[in-house]
């Protein structure tokens, strides 16, 4: 069968525990934005990165991926493509 | 006691049918005239907007509920909003299931789709929105694995937590759409989350649409379009039109929503479970027809269509109104079988594992059933091969999978979660029996046989029983909570279950062990069998037979086993009358059986005393009435004719009287008496040939003295015959021997047989 190419976006999500601040320093240091917290969900951000592709096949890789070195980023995961259909 | 709010008359011009003025099967009003219609509930649908100025919507839409996207093209979504929260009052199109709720959209499906965009809009100030509905998922192409992703995941516990400040978020989810493409919604992690409350659809007729799919996890139904033959669901759509053309779950799912939000106006306490709860409790089978419905141990009808069968507004917000909350959720994780078993086509993979509940662990006892979840990890070539059941210690088997013609994917299933909602109510320890078929569809290489890597069991339930507390269904008396404690300290009556009890009586029991009787009053007594008069239905319950019947196994008249006194059964039928009717006889076992054929009235079944027209009565069996000169032929069924000396007969050979000049001997007709015979003068008989007396050859009349001669052996002697032996007598007898006879003669003995035969001769003798 065909194999489902994943498709890889410009949008992070992130965990960094400590509030907005310090989400706010660490992402402009990589060269994210930082767009907000997702949701209600407490220390996870939505960070969009304008300099990468905005939709590849390959995960991002360059100086941005350093971010996942911080000490503070508990967590993080480039936004992948899911298709949703309405039913 | 319920708030009188002002009545609705309904005006709508797509309501035209007066027979059942518009009343829906999910008695929507009569949650209305409880005076629910969802005020103070906030629902949003998680969809690709909705039109914020459409007539019907305006008035409820609230925009602060609303992702930040601009809306385009939001046709889904005002589709589904309508159903939900349409104002009343209005002359556009609908009104709304919950016409006084609120109502926001977020608008997450018409750009990329990811993890994060779904956290974020499962998560959506969850304070404030009480009920997320969603209406996608993943692709129905029947070949697709995907669920909540990790931050999806984090949402839908987080909403669960700590959404509607503690008492969770109710996320709505329109079950799968791939009936089609025989898609299994086994393999939506979404609806098969049990966060969620999974919802199928039914058309008016009750049948299946053609796009449903089955599954364990669905837990109820709402209508929704069906075939072009069922009439269609009514909705708001885009440009402030109306339109009838939405269809599949996704009309069903926010209907839903809708009736959560009435029972959540009638009591905003209810926890997220304790919807999920009053849900099984209240949706019925009804006229839903699937092939599969069951009821399992605790009672309830669940099928894999329909779950627990179609949402009911009005029961929901009763059982809502007095609702106490059910105990806290245990989760009891049971430990994994990790025993690798190779899965070979045409075969079957069973394993058993000997569930505890975590009977050692207070706070994670498990022994009333909520949802079970089974994870597995099966390596193989063609995943859509596979087909999984699990069937709980209650006997209840639940389809974790069905075999997906299209899925040809290798990637087998990987931890993948599956549930079902079919053991709730059930005892959690036990024996539990996963099967995993392999079926192959076409031909596949066998040098990759499947393997059952692992599987375990996630247990989700309560350690008590869920409404034993003093419960909802505790009996209506009014003087019980005075005269029992809160917490009966038992023992129970023998019939209660293990459920337990709150009183000695057999009334006082939470479920009953055997059968129980409901009276007018609704309560309930447990019984070890039905009493007589009564039969047990399907769901234990003893129900009334006719009058008539003693025993029966169905209401109707005709399905009695045994009768009350002064009535019998009919043979043949189970009926119960009081009179024995026409063509039937009262035999030994007081049952009415039937005469024989043409028999209007008998006393036996060979003994007709009276038959019916066009027939006649000959040695009590009927025969059909021939003309003089015939007789009735049995084989042939038809008359006739005798005998030609014969004047009349009943049969070829049995003439009962004869022609002129003939005479009857012994049922025939003959000229002149033949030997052993002679004809009777008698005028009773009309000249009637009578056999002659067993001891004559031919005779002069009746008895042993007319003989005319004898047998061959014997002798004729004053008209008898005699046994022709050498007579001895006294003369020639040697002197010893002739005294012998003399004597015989003087002591009167030459009627005995013997001696006479002996001394013939001197017995015959004179004096």
């Amino acid at each position: 069968p065909p194999c489902k190419a994943r498709i890889y976006t410009n949008h992070w999500a992130v965990r960094i525990a400590g509030g907005p601040e310090v989400a706010d320093r660490i992402a402009e240091k990589y060269g994210y934005r930082n767009m907000g917290q997702i949701g209600d969900l407490r220390d996870h951000y939505h960070f969009f990165h304008s300099r990468t592709i905005k939709r590849s096949t390959l995960s991002s890789r360059g100086r941005h991926s350093f971010i996942s070195m911080e000490p503070k980023v508990e967590w993080i995961q480039q936004q992948v493509v899911k298709r949703r259909i309405k039913r | 006691d319920f708030k009188q709010a002002p009545l609705l008359s309904l005006s709508s011009p797509h309501c035209n049918d007066d027979v059942h003025n518009c009343q829906s099967d999910m008695n929507i009003m009569g949650a209305w005239k409880r005076g629910y219609t969802g005020k103070d509930v906030v629902v949003t649908i998680l969809d690709d907007g909705i039109e914020r100025n459409h007539p019907d919507l305006y008035q409820n839409y609230v925009s602060v509920y609303v992702s930040l996207h601009s809306h385009s093209f939001p046709r889904h979504g005002t589709r589904c909003a309508g159903e939900v929260a349409a104002a009343a009052n209005n002359s556009h199109c609908i009104v709304g299931i919950a016409y006084n709720a609120r109502i926001g959209g977020v608008r997450m499906l018409d750009g990329d789709v990811t993890d994060m965009v779904e956290a974020r809009s499962l998560s959506l100030n969850p304070q404030h929105i009480d009920i997320y509905s969603a209406s996608w998922g993943p692709d129905d192409d029947g070949k697709t694995v995907d669920g909540p992703a990790t931050l999806a995941r984090q949402a839908f516990e987080n909403g669960i937590r700590t959404g509607r400040k503690g008492r969770g978020s109710i996320f709505v989810w329109a079950s799968g759409n791939g009936g089609r493409s025989r898609d299994h919604c086994s393999c939506d992690g979404y609806t098969n989350s049990i966060y969620t409350i999974s919802i199928s659809s039914t058309a008016e007729s009750g049948r299946k649409p053609w796009y449903l799919e089955e599954c364990s996890s669905t837990l109820t139904t709402t209508y929704s379009s069906g075939e072009n033959y069922d009439r269609k669901i009514i909705t708001t759509d885009l440009r402030h039109r109306c339109t009838d053309s939405h269809t599949g779950t996704s009309a069903s799912a926010p209907m839903a929503a809708a009736i959560i939000a009435l029972a959540l106006e009638a009591n905003p306490l209810l926890s997220w479970r304790d919807v999920q709860h009053i849900i099984v409790k209240t949706s019925r089978a009804g006229h839903l027809s699937a092939p599969d419905w069951k009821t399992n141990a605790a009672g309830y009808n669940v099928s894999h269509l329909y779950g627990f069968g179609l949402m009911d507004a009005e029961a929901m917000v009763k059982e809502a109104e007095r609702w106490k909350q059910v105990p806290t959720q245990h989760v009891c994780v049971e430990s994994a079988d990790r025993q690798i078993r190779t899965i070979r086509p045409e075969h079957v993979v069973r394993s058993v594992y000997k569930a505890t509940g975590c009977t050692d662990n207070p706070n994670h006892h498990v022994i009333y059933l909520e949802h079970v979840v089974v994870r597995i990890t099966i390596t193989h070539p063609r995943r859509g091969d596979l087909s999984i059941n699990l069937t709980s210690p209650s006997g209840t088997k639940s389809q974790l999978l069905a075999n997906r013609l299209f899925d040809h994917s290798m990637e087998g299933f990987k931890n993948w979660e599956f549930m079902t909602t079919h053991c709730w109510g059930e005892k959690a320890a036990g024996d539990w029996v996963l099967e995993i078929y392999d079926s192959p569809s076409q031909l596949r290489s066998q040098k990759v046989p499947g393997k059952l890597k692992e599987w375990s069991l996630v247990l989700y339930g309560t350690s008590v029983h869920p409404y034993s507390t003093g419960h909802i269904d505790k009996p209506q008396f009014a003087d019980l909570d005075e005269e029992f404690p809160e917490e009966y300290p038992g023992p129970c009556d023998s019939e209660c279950s293990e459920n337990g009890c709150w009183g000695p009586g057999p009334h006082h029991c939470i479920n009953c062990l055997h059968y129980f009787l409901k009276f007018k009053n609704n309560t309930r007594m447990c019984v070890s069998e039905c009493p007589s008069g009564f039969f047990r239905d399907d769901r234990k319950r003893c129900k009334k037979c006719s009058s008539s019947c003693e025993t029966c196994v169905g209401s109707r008249s005709d399905q009695c086993t045994t009768c009350r006194s002064g009535f019998n059964l009919i043979e043949g039928s189970h009926t119960c009358v009081a009179n024995c009717p026409d063509g039937f006889y009262l035999d030994n076992s007081n049952i009415f059986r039937r005469c024989q054929e043409n028999c209007k009235k008998c006393t036996a079944s060979n003994i007709c005393t009276e038959c019916k027209p066009g027939m006649s009565l000959q040695a009590n069996k009927c025969q059909m009435t021939c003309d003089p000169g015939t007789y009735y032929n049995g084989h042939r069924r038809t008359c006739e004719p005798c005998h030609r000396a014969c004047a009349t007969c009943t049969g070829v050979e049995a003439c009962t009287k004869c022609a002129d000049g003939y005479l009857l001997e012994d049922w025939r007709c003959v000229l002149t008496c033949s030997a052993t015979y002679y004809l009777s003068e008698q005028t009773s008989d009309n000249g009637q040939v009578q056999r002659c007396d067993s001891s004559c050859y031919e005779c002069l009349g009746p008895g042993e003295r007319n003989c005319s001669s004898c047998n061959s052996g014997y002798n004729l002697e004053a008209g008898a015959c005699v046994v022709s032996t050498i007579c001895k007598d006294a003369n020639e007898e040697s002197w010893a021997e002739g005294s012998f006879c003399v004597l015989v003669k003087k002591n009167n003995l030459c009627q005995r047989k013997v001696l006479q035969q002996l001394c013939c001769r001197t017995c015959s003798q004179k004096g």
